[in-house]
């Protein structure tokens, strides 16, 4: 789906236009911190973050060139694993707090309000520690993030009997394009060759631990959501519902 | 159509070029 001329580093400068803005929770965050109170927070955001995915998720090459099935497919199987991913990386010079969005970060106490969020909140924070460790540059975690947008259904979907059997490659190639371009960024590094490819090993490890910890969440989630602790409107809960929907 | 009504919201904001910022 890709034009033929769009080399690495042009492909890197498309996916860097198309990075959503600071989403503001635009209130204050109600105090005292109390579950229902942080909960209703954090889904307020995560709503408004999940509309500007939509429109991110359209501008990364090659996105739209598939069927309006695929393209609903994909954002289901991984909004959670972007939002987490952009969390990291608005938290990596934060240690040991989450900076949800410019108006609202957590400490690992403040999280412990929520119950079964201790376990989640570690997590997310270790695997933040890993970014930071790494060093993850910007050009690195815009392609991460593609990445994760296009592999997220990989095992879901089949080879054969495909009702789209051009969607698959497709695909394939476009993530290959985006491999091809985290490749280069990290070649720009200036690093040997060996440690080149450490790095690219090293980078693709962190996207099993995003996936892990999206997991938890949408568990947490979904169990929050039965409890009715905190009512869901809107884009979020359409998506949970869908994910909820592949599990079962 | 079962579909689009479950995922009504995806769909009209993967449709349309409605800027996300009068939809937020």
């Amino acid at each position: 789906p890709l034009p033929p001329a769009l080399t690495p580093e042009h492909l890197i400068s498309r996916i860097m236009e198309a990075e959503p803005p600071e989403i503001y929770l635009m209130k204050d965050m109600n105090r005292p911190l109390t579950e229902a109170n942080v909960m209703m927070s954090l889904t307020n955001l995560a709503d408004k973050e999940l509309v500007h995915m939509i429109s991110w998720a359209k501008k990364i090459p090659g996105f739209v060139e598939f069927g309006l099935l695929e393209q609903v497919h994909l954002l289901e199987c991984c909004w959670l694993e972007v939002l987490m991913m952009g969390l990291m990386w608005r938290s990596v010079d934060h240690p040991g707090k989450l900076i949800f969005s410019p108006d609202l970060s957590l400490s690992r106490e403040e999280g412990n309000c929520v119950q079964g969020f201790s376990e989640i909140f570690d997590m997310l924070i270790a695997a933040t520690s890993r970014v930071r460790e790494l060093k993850l540059q910007r050009e690195e975690y815009v392609c991460l993030k593609a990445m994760i947008l296009l592999n997220s259904n990989m095992c879901l979907i089949s080879s054969e009997g495909s009702e789209e059997p051009q969607s698959r490659s497709k695909l394939l190639r476009l993530l290959d394009a985006v491999t091809d371009a985290l490749v280069w960024a990290i070649a720009k590094s200036g690093l040997p060759y060996r440690q080149q490819y450490t790095r690219l090993a090293h980078l693709l490890m962190l996207l099993s631990h995003v996936r892990h910890v999206s997991n938890k969440g949408m568990d947490h989630l979904h169990c929050m959501k039965m409890k009715n602790i905190v009512p869901l409107y809107d884009l979020l809960l359409e998506m949970l519902d869908a994910h909820i929907m592949h599990s079962s | 159509s079962s579909l689009k009504e479950k995922h009504k919201i995806l769909h009209q904001l993967l449709q349309n070029s409605t800027s996300p910022v009068d939809l937020a």
